[in-house]
This record gives C-alpha cells, structure tokens and sequence, in this order.
C-alpha cells in the first residue's frame, strides 16, 4: 500500500477518518455486546451527536473479515493461515 | 455476547498488538 | 471485493479475524484515552490475558486511515471528499 504521510502530515481526510473510525468502533462494542464499553466509550471521548447503527455485525467488522481473509490469503501466507476460497481467488486474480 | 464476539480464550496468554505487515510479525504462532 | 459468504458460513479465518479485531479495537481504545471503555471491554468479552500494544496510534487506525483516504480518492468521490494526492495516485495507477 503506498505510503502515507509521515508524522504530522495530516491528510486531507484524516479528520473524517478518525470519526468514522470512532463511529464504526462504537457499533462494533455494540453488536459483539460490549453495551457498557460502548456507552463509557462515547463519554470518554465526548461524543455529542447521534448515531444511527447499522445492521449487526456493522461495517468495521465485515470490513475487517473481508481484510483479514485476503491477509491471510496472500501468497507467502496462504500454507500457514486459513482463508477463504474467494480471497486466494481474489489474489490470484 | 452475540455470535460476533471474538472468541472467550485467545489462542494464547500473551497477545501482541503487532502490525501484521512487520516482517517479523508471526502470525502461525498467534 | 469479493462478496462474503452469507450469515453463518464462517469462512475458516472468522474465529482469527474476530480474535484479532477484538485485540486491536482494545489498542485502539486505550491509544485514543478511552482507557475505561478498554477496561470495560476486556472484562465483556472475558479476556483476562496480557496484551502487548503497538505503537500509537495503533494498527486499527494507521490502516483504517489509510482505506479510508483510498475510499475517498476513488473517482466517482474524489470531488467531494477530501483525500491525499498519493491516494489518487494509487486509484488511477
């Protein structure tokens, strides 16, 4: 993956990376069923708005399996970790 | 917890927060 | 990406995926100061093991940011949110 900005050099997008991230974060301690993680979470960081989530598992999870599945399935990895067939179709490919 | 919880006993004692695309970082023995 | 199975066809890598999303949500937590939360989080989801943590701001977020600058620099949204120019650079490449 290329390489990001060093220290400091913020991106452009960082910003709304890190509320998203914070968002998808809280959805997350939700639907594994970390309720009391997720309710101190928003206090500890103070978050005012409100959040609509989305369907369980929510999407830092499925985003993370999908992830996951294709580290796993790279090739110098593959003999060593489970994978999906998709993901070293998807690799190959 | 729901089916999405990871699972209750970690395949070991000590886990390591590492980035997994450290060269040094080993995923069998995780 | 490739679409992944349905509900309950756990792809081999799940229980990993799910291990490793929980050790680096907990990271993320204590790296952002929601130390409670992360606390909190352990004892739901009934880890008592020591955890080792990455250098801030931890895998979590270096890599969500890095997606997320991706998914803003695609071409059908580039004009509308914010992205760094090496992430362009990588969509159109």
């Amino acid at each position: 993956m290329y390489a990001k900005g060093g220290k400091g050099s913020a991106v452009p997008s960082d910003g709304q990376a890190r509320e998203k991230l914070a968002l998808y974060v809280y959805e997350y301690l939700l639907h594994v069923g970390a309720q009391k993680s997720a309710q101190t979470f928003l206090s500890e960081i103070r978050w005012e708005k409100n959040i609509t989530l989305g369907e369980p598992p929510g999407f830092l999870h499925s985003w993370w399996c999908v992830f996951w599945d294709l580290y796993c399935a790279a090739p110098d990895r593959r003999e060593t970790c489970d994978h999906a067939g998709e993901a070293k179709a998807f690799q190959d490919h | 917890l729901s089916e999405y919880a990871p699972p209750p006993n970690p395949n070991s004692d000590h886990l390591v927060a590492a980035n997994p695309f450290d060269d040094n970082y080993n995923t069998v023995s995780y």
